[in-house]
């Protein structure tokens, strides 16, 4: 299993959307 | 403290590197946001008492690893158990906790907790009076007895029957009264035990929940940076995520702030109207553990050329893991070309041995670097942030932030 880690997660907004059956990300969002 | 150059970004080195002062938030502050800070750096305001001492890159790395077992111990044996095999994987330990606070409310009148929150997690839990062992935390210890909103569970109440079904374990029940008994231990060995509650947990002023289902810790020992406890923001029942469903629809979002001076945010329910795309990817859990949030990545490119591509299992997203981990043979064909491109800097040998491609970048303000970005099934491609490709060990030793797995089948 690969690993998607926080380091690579920085400045992208990740928006978790469980009942759309879906992960989204946005660039720059901090 | 970035710029984009002819198809490489210009890092700013000193943006990586831990900071002494917090910098005042660019982000528009709201009252749907919290404020997120790195659990280790100068935002998180707490630190400033010094009742815990920052770890070095190095014991970062070592707790990422063993969250990094955890979690793989975790799939292998719910993987296995499928296939109704036995492997010698370690058991009833969750993985460890993460590396980012948010304040949160609790109870009533409200007391503000500064709490990890953790994708990975199921149960919410904060350390609480009387505590026989508590390991130093920044704020006073949260006091049930002093709150109006707060109760406990029997041992056969129903919602103790939840905490058993999420966490695995049996409850022992000596009689009806018994209180309702939490544990959870993480992959290093940090553990929380109490009484299992319900208490008001305030969000902001008008997301207030009350009989929210979480830990009252009154023995826990562990690595949690002066934390209160942690917020769980995994996939099951008890996490902050199912229980809060109702009004926010389990939808939630955070941004991890770039520098440890710097704060993001976390979220919940529909976002309002932001600036920017957000590219979609499909959640994919079937072939993972429940636990858990499954993405199907596909390859990464660097400089928008393909290298390497990824036939594992599955990739899953977490919020506490700090490196990200690929199967052997993609992080090779990575690394590879990733060296290529960065022939003009010095590449040292590496002090970690989870790192391999660190370089001495002495003398240097700001070094050009690649473009990397995550290529996900149904063709969704996502670019790294220019702060998100290296980890900083020392003020001249900027690792490669990806680690091989040790073998593919493994």
């Amino acid at each position: 299993i690969a690993i998607l880690g926080n380091v690579q997660q920085r400045r992208l907004e990740v928006v978790y959307d469980i009942g759309g059956q879906r992960v989204g990300f946005r660039s720059a969002a901090c | 403290g970035t710029a984009t150059v002819s198809g490489h970004h210009t890092l700013q080195l000193s943006s990586l590197l831990p900071a002494t002062v917090c910098t005042h938030s660019t982000i528009v502050e709201n009252k749907k946001r919290l404020k997120v800070v790195d659990k280790h750096g100068p935002c998180f305001q707490l630190h400033k008492n010094k009742t815990s001492k920052a770890p070095t890159p190095a014991e970062i790395l070592q707790q990422d690893e063993y969250r990094v077992n955890s979690i793989q111990s975790h799939l292998s044996k719910n993987s296995i158990e499928t296939d109704a095999t036995t492997i010698p994987a370690e058991s009833g330990e969750t993985i460890g906790s993460g590396n980012y606070i948010v304040t949160v409310g609790l109870g009533t009148p409200k007391r503000d907790l500064s709490l990890i929150f953790d994708t990975g997690s199921d149960v919410t839990w904060t350390q609480c009076q009387p505590c026989n062992a508590c390991y130093k935390q920044n704020e006073p210890l949260f006091d049930p007895s002093k709150s109006t909103s707060y109760a406990s569970f029997s041992c056969t109440s129903q919602q103790c029957s939840l905490l058993t079904s999420s966490t695995g374990k049996t409850q022992s029940c000596s009689s009806p009264a018994s209180p309702c008994q939490y544990g959870v231990r993480y992959g290093d060995r940090s553990y929380t035990i109490g009484d299992f509650g319900k208490e008001r947990i305030t969000i902001n002023q008008s997301d207030v929940f009350d009989n929210f289902l979480f830990g009252c810790g009154h023995n826990n020992q562990g690595l949690f940076s002066g934390a209160a406890g942690l917020l769980a923001l995994g996939r099951g029942e008890l996490s902050f995520v199912e229980q809060t469903a109702q009004k926010y629809n389990r939808i939630f979002s955070y941004c991890l702030p770039p520098t440890s001076s710097s704060s993001g945010f976390l979220s919940f329910g529909k976002a309002d109207k932001v600036s920017g795309v957000v590219n979609y990817v499909q959640l994919s859990s079937a072939s993972l553990s429940n636990s858990f949030y499954g993405l199907q990545l596909e390859g990464i490119s660097i400089n928008e050329r393909r290298v390497s591509v990824i036939s594992s299992s599955g990739t899953i997203i977490d919020s506490g893991t700090v490196i990200t981990r690929l199967p052997a043979s993609t992080y090779r064909a990575l690394r590879y070309e990733f060296q290529q491109q960065m022939k003009q800097y010095i590449l040292i040998k590496s002090p970690v041995s989870l790192l391999d491609t660190c370089y001495d970048f002495s003398g240097n303000d700001n070094v050009e670097i690649p473009k990397l970005s995550l290529l996900f099934s149904g063709g969704t491609t996502v670019e790294l942030d220019s702060t998100g490709v290296f980890y900083a060990l020392s003020e001249s030793q900027f690792c490669l932030a990806f680690a091989g797995n040790s073998d593919n089948t493994e």
